[in-house]
């Protein structure tokens, strides 16, 4: 599904640079239930928003079925990014002033799906992660955890082939992260979905079949879970 | 330090009406370490809100060193909570094109403190939380466990006597967590300093000496631990 070969990530802010990535060499295949592990700082958001395409490398080549994003302008990217790709970002990205379910529904009327279904769709989402009764609150009069799971809806709207979650449950009670760790595992074994999502705590890193684990920008383990 | 009595938060969103916090009586002692606990939703943030003077209750009383807030107009209160109460939002809320250092210093200038210590203060503040080294990034270039650290040393630079925290550990690794952990103890028991701190991890919570439970927007549980 994506590839990334001798990717680096550089970040120049004024005079300091910074080596938020080195050396990433990385396959996630189709079918894929992976989790990133790291301490703060280590390089996770930024692996996953390469993975994403939201991101281009510093040096490196990040490949997509087979083909090189490289030769892609912008635009086609994020059209093949809006297809294709479901992201659950690490600060939800809301549009404050919209609904839950307007957010929810954003996606899909970006790659303008009209018909009818959208909005039964967008409440389905939303209560499959426990939100509902929020529909028509705007976001920004949301608790932390339902902002967070409104993020989640949103990320499925389009029905993704890949999805890249950046700490999916940091917001929320272990019931309720247990509950949204269950639906991404179904979305993975009954849909095929390909999930990679980043994590600072174990237990969540547990329901993967993958681990990768960063330090200071690298790739410093990688392991297959024998089932 | 403050006591609510018999307080009710009502949120209106349209035509939904939200009880966020019924009948809450609550006292929090000078010194007092207390850990806010319970699901999504439950009214954590809300809760914290009114304790911190940033909201006001719908109904019930709010007693800050035996004043009733509800005889001090907004611009009294927001000058109280600016000396005396320090703040760590669930979303951190920083000025994303103001560097790290510039956040911290923010609640100081606001405060009109024009001493030439306050730039050192704030660079001392970044190196206890661990994060020195990002003092001139710009906050929106900053790691989400970064971010949140920043939020952490904002909160400390006006040596304020009570700490309110929301999910303090939320986008933090467990050594970072226990860091920082250690640090709010350390300012509890050696400066004396009131902490009421919401999280939604155990382990998290262990490290309070009171326990308030959360559920629907009832205080369910109270709890004093016997050391
Ligand atoms: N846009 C940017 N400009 C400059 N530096 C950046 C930028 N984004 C991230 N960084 C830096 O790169 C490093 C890696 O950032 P990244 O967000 O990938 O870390 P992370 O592992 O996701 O951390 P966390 O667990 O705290 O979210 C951090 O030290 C951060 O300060
Ligand atoms: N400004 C607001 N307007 C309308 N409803 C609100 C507002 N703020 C919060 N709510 C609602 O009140 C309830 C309690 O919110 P609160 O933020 O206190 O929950 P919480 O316990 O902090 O949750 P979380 O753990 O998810 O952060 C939630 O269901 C939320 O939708
Ligand atoms: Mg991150
Ligand atoms: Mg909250």
């Amino acid at each position: 599904v994506v590839r990334l070969e001798n990717v680096c990530k550089i970040y120049k802010e004024y005079s300091v640079e910074v080596n938020a990535l080195k050396s990433a060499n990385l396959s996630i295949r189709e079918g894929d239930f992976t989790a990133i592990v790291g301490p703060s700082g280590s390089g996770k958001s930024t692996l996953l928003h390469i993975l994403g395409c939201l991101d281009r490398p510093s040096s490196g080549e990040v490949i997509v079925d087979d083909q090189n994003i490289k030769s892609l302008p912008d635009s086609r990217l994020a059209k093949l990014r809006g297809k294709k790709f479901g992201f659950i970002f690490q600060g939800y990205n809301l549009i404050p002033r919209l609904t839950a379910l307007e957010n929810v529904m954003l996606p899909a009327l970006i790659q303008k799906h009209h018909y009818d279904g959208i909005e039964k769709l967008a409440h389905d989402l939303l209560n499959l992660v426990g939100i509902e009764n929020r529909a028509e609150h705007r976001a920004v009069h949301l608790s932390g955890g339902e902002q967070q799971r409104v993020a989640v809806a949103r990320a499925l709207i389009n029905d993704p082939v890949l999805i890249l979650a950046d700490e999916p449950t940091g917001a929320l009670d272990s019931e309720a992260s247990a509950k949204l760790m269950e639906l991404l595992k179904s979305l993975n074994r009954e849909e095929g979905c390909t999930i990679v999502y980043v994590t600072h705590e174990q237990t969540i890193a547990n329901y993967a079949g993958r681990l990768i684990q960063l330090k200071d920008g690298y790739i410093i383990y990688h392991s297959k879970r024998e089932w």
